[in-house]
């Protein structure tokens, strides 16, 4: 148990600074036992240096940085464990405009392996969907799937 | 493993038969706020087996049926499919299709079925063993995960990887 | 002290149910005291019914809805307690367009009697705002505040 | 009471002086992610007399000093200043307009002036006391509040109307 933990505690660190770099187009990032005798007990430190700033650990981040470190982190946990299908639930509500970029970016090179399917606000996702459906509730209380509208003209 | 389609029927917002076609390799879902899509992956989430009405954001399980609206009475049981592509090998059943139902009645009872064979929860369960759907991975995030991986603790961030290990 | 509780919960709550019908175009909210009985240590529940629903608590809102009515909330603490400046930190960011454009309405009317300033990502917000300031960091790790811009043209 | 300019000198990442200029009824502040918008947010909190760092996002009250950057040294103290047209009446000074400057030194050390004047911290949280300005009001909302009443339990809510009261 000890081992499977170390185990996960590795590779979810590896996937995790690859994956951080990604997103933020540089600068590096790990995972740290806050206390690296006592693994079976110890908390989990998240230390991240955004490009061109001082590492710092993730609570010392901007609003939007910390959101996108922490993405990366859940994102790397999925790469360790895949499944045939990532389902995204409006993570992409604190990032600004590049960040989502870097981040739909990084979703196609997913798609490539897994179904992706995101819930969003955001229009700059929902440009690399393939399928669009829309949710509405022009019946009070009632929900129905309007559209699915396919973004064959896109470039 | 391709998810095919899911189809919801009295499901929270979703009193009517819904279908959701999963083909492509990236689906958004899009709409104003409360208009039903976080009910969507809660739907899918349930149909995969999770047995915490807290997961699903409701308070006790038949929270999840439909209870009314100002023009609709509420239902009596919600029902949902998830089709699944599964070619030989890939799942531990001999069929290259599958169909999950799973359904729920006020009075609490729960029906499960395996291409519209009963089974039990289990029998479903079982089926993810191995693929990274089931509990502990990271496969469906929800609304205010990455916000509360943020404010979480050491010990708390902790919990997140032994879930993964 | 009991009597301070109750006079700031009565005049609040009174706010919260007004900003939540402008914010949600209609609908009703309140607070409750869990326990009447006990007014000096109960918690505080909060009740609301975004129009055409039901009437819930407030954790068992969509998302976007919670931090609207949380909004409300927030903003009628301010209306309990006025301040001649008003600063919001991102409190836009898990809204839709129509809540957006709604809750810019209510900072107009706001804006008549006191000064506010925002922090925000969302372009409709901007395009209420009198005049706008960009922050850069060019030079990594160094802010600078780049530019004033009135929206003088606009409509 | 009308809030005019904020002058920001070696504050977390603001190592040159910046004026912000708060004349108009609406003022929005925009810029990518980690900018340092809700910096200027800290600055404006600090120096109104905030004294705990965690209300700063900082965990020493140093770390508001411009620490460096890659091509930047750190400095060795900050200064805020905010300048606030007060008419007759509307603050217990007799001025019409008063500057507020508020200044930390890496040693500790600290720096209180209204108009250039030396005064205490207390002088300074005292003229904000009947204005609505001052802890307990909600007139700042920094950037998760809005999240954190969502997530509060009913205790918790409790304190947020205690601290109005
Ligand atoms: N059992 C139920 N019966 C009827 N309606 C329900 C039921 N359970 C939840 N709802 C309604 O579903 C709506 C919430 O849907 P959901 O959380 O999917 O919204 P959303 O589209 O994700 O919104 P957001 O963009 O704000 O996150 C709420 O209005 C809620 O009242
Ligand atoms: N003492 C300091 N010296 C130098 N830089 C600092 C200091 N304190 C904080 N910073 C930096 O300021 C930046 C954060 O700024 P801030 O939180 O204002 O961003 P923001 O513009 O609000 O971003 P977001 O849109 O993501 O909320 C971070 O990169 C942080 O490292
Ligand atoms: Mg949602
Ligand atoms: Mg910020």
């Amino acid at each position: 148990s000890k081992l499977r933990f170390t185990e996960a505690f590795t590779a979810v660190n590896d996937h995790f600074s690859r994956i951080f770099q990604g997103l933020f187009d540089g600068g590096e990032a790990s995972l740290e036992l806050i206390d690296p005798n006592d693994p079976l007990e110890t908390g989990v430190d998240i230390i991240c240096r955004p490009p061109g700033k001082r590492a710092r650990t993730i609570d010392l981040l901007s609003g939007g940085e910390k959101a996108l470190a922490a993405l990366a982190l859940l994102l790397a946990g999925f790469r360790y464990k895949p499944s045939p299908l990532l389902f995204l639930d409006e993570v992409d509500a604190p990032l600004d405009d590049h960040n989502v970029v870097r981040f739909t970016r990084f979703l196609k090179t997913l798609a490539e392996v897994t179904q992706v399917v995101m819930i969003t606000h955001n229009s700059v996702t929902m440009e690399v969907a393939d399928i669009l459906y829309g949710v509405t509730m022009e019946n009070p209380g009632i929900s129905k799937l309007v559209s699915a509208r396919l973004t064959m003209f896109a470039g | 493993i391709r998810f095919k389609k899911l189809i919801l029927q009295g499901f929270k917002s979703f009193p009517d038969t819904t279908e959701l076609v999963f083909n492509e390799n990236i689906c958004a879902i899009v709409g104003p706020n409360g208009c039903g899509k976080s009910n969507i992956l809660d739907a899918l989430r349930w149909v995969l087996g999770e047995q915490g009405p807290s997961q699903l954001r409701a308070r006790a399980m038949a929270d999840i049926i439909f209870n009314g609206s100002a023009n609709r009475k509420p239902v009596g049981m919600t029902e949902i499919t998830l089709v699944i592509d599964c070619p030989a090998g890939t799942l531990p059943l001999a069929y290259e299709e599958i169909e999950i139902t799973r359904r729920l009645y006020r009075s609490g009872e729960s029906e499960y079925q395996i291409n519209r064979v009963p089974c039990r929860l289990k029998d479903i369960t079982d089926l993810f063993l191995d693929t990274g759907i089931g509990r502990g991975a990271y496969a469906l995030i929800e609304q205010g995960r990455v916000d509360a991986l943020v404010t979480a603790r050491p010990d708390e961030r902790r919990t997140f990887l032994e879930q993964i290990a």
